[in-house]
């Protein structure tokens, strides 16, 4: 976590123009200021292979563990969606940056994933788990 | 090991785990899992988890599912499938010259609240041997301290995996676990059901059969209630 931070920190000299001088008017310039710290998927494969618990995970050989990260600034990519709530929040944001914190970039749709695995030496389990897999993320 | 954003497009590795976060990892998922502990390695090409993985590659390519109709309502409608194999091993069923036709299975690890879809006992006949006989399968079952047979399914012998709907000897297993003494069988030509014959008489594989891909086990479907333990 403080390796995270660190790396945002220094990474700070980077965001766009168009990101430090956004207008805090919410009506202000809405010209498109996306980068890829904007809230988006991502990925990160788990391989079970990998990690050596394929003596009793039988598939998958790993997943992709795709995770939400990025920030919410408008407009959005084109993939993304906010809900109503987290546009008003980020207009009320803009307005008072220091009381109203930024939208979440979360999960927006999760699908299920099955695991097949022994339960001990003789008995198999494949079971389903459910909203395990993120498909897309969203502003909250 | 740890990953963090490069900052464009993708993660990248910071450093790799020590042994001990390895094992809290390890632990984190086993918990996800609802496993208490590492299960240990099971035997290879046993036939129960080659079942499951057609299932389950079954469930990654539908146009490739060549199983009937009423399985393929079942795997569908399950949220949970679990196999079982026979460990007869383990539970002496009392009836006389049981051997290789008493099958018992260890049902204990059925999570708590979920709903039984069905149940079913797969045995394997060798194809080329005695297709004119009869098979039943009979649930043992103790009635006023004596041990009894309450017949559960019949099929005849037409070789390959042979399916037995067991769905009522294993909700009541789950439900009544001391009412657990396992399934017997019994083979028979269709004009003598008086004169038994032995199951491997007729091809098929027993539970100590040299072939583990072809050993008899049991699969259930549950349907997940939606409760979640607490972890």
């Amino acid at each position: 976590s403080r390796k995270t931070r660190e790396t945002r920190r220094r990474k700070k000299p980077e965001t766009t123009p168009a990101e430090t001088n956004f207008s805090p008017h919410p009506f202000g310039d809405a010209s498109p200021h996306w980068s890829s710290r904007s809230c988006q998927i991502q990925t990160l494969y788990v391989s079970f292979r990998d990690l050596e618990w394929h003596d009793w995970i039988i598939a998958p050989n790993g997943y992709d563990a795709f995770y939400c990260s990025g920030e919410c600034n408008f407009p959005l990519n084109a993939h993304m969606n906010a809900t109503n709530h987290a546009i008003v929040q980020t207009l009320v944001h803009l307005m008072s940056p220091s009381l109203v914190p930024k939208p979440c970039c979360a999960p927006t749709k999760l699908s299920p994933i099955s695991v097949l695995y022994f339960l001990d030496e003789s008995n198999v389990i494949l079971k389903k788990y459910k909203n395990m897999v993120v498909k897309s993320c969203g502003c909250h | 090991g740890l990953y963090v954003d490069n900052g464009v497009d993708r993660t990248v590795m910071a450093r790799s785990l020590s042994r001990s976060e390895r094992q809290e990892v390890e632990h984190e998922i086993l918990n996800l899992l609802g496993l208490p502990s590492r299960p240990a390695r099971a035997p290879p090409n046993s036939a129960a988890p080659q079942f499951l993985l057609d299932v389950y590659k079954s469930l990654l390519d539908e146009s490739n599912f060549n199983i009937s109709g009423r399985e393929q309502y079942a795997i569908h409608e399950s949220d949970v499938i679990m196999s079982f194999t026979s460990r007869s091993d383990f539970h002496q069923s009392g009836v006389r010259h049981e051997r290789g036709r008493h099958l018992w299975f260890d049902v204990s690890e059925v999570p708590a609240g979920e709903a039984i879809v069905g149940a079913e006992l797969r045995l394997y006949q060798n194809p080329g041997l005695h297709k004119n006989v009869v098979i039943q399968v009979y649930e043992l079952v103790v009635d006023n301290g004596e041990k009894a047979l309450r017949l559960v399914d019949t099929a005849a012998a037409t070789g390959g995996w042979l399916v037995f709907n067991v769905t009522g000897p294993f909700t009541s297993w789950v439900a009544f676990p001391d009412s657990n003494q396992g399934l017997y069988l019994s083979v028979h030509f269709p004009d003598k059901p008086g004169h038994e014959l032995h199951p491997e008489d007729v091809g098929i594989a027993s539970v100590k059969g040299s072939d583990a891909s072809k050993q008899p086990f049991l699969v259930a479907f549950f349907k997940s209630s939606g409760h979640r333990t607490s972890r």
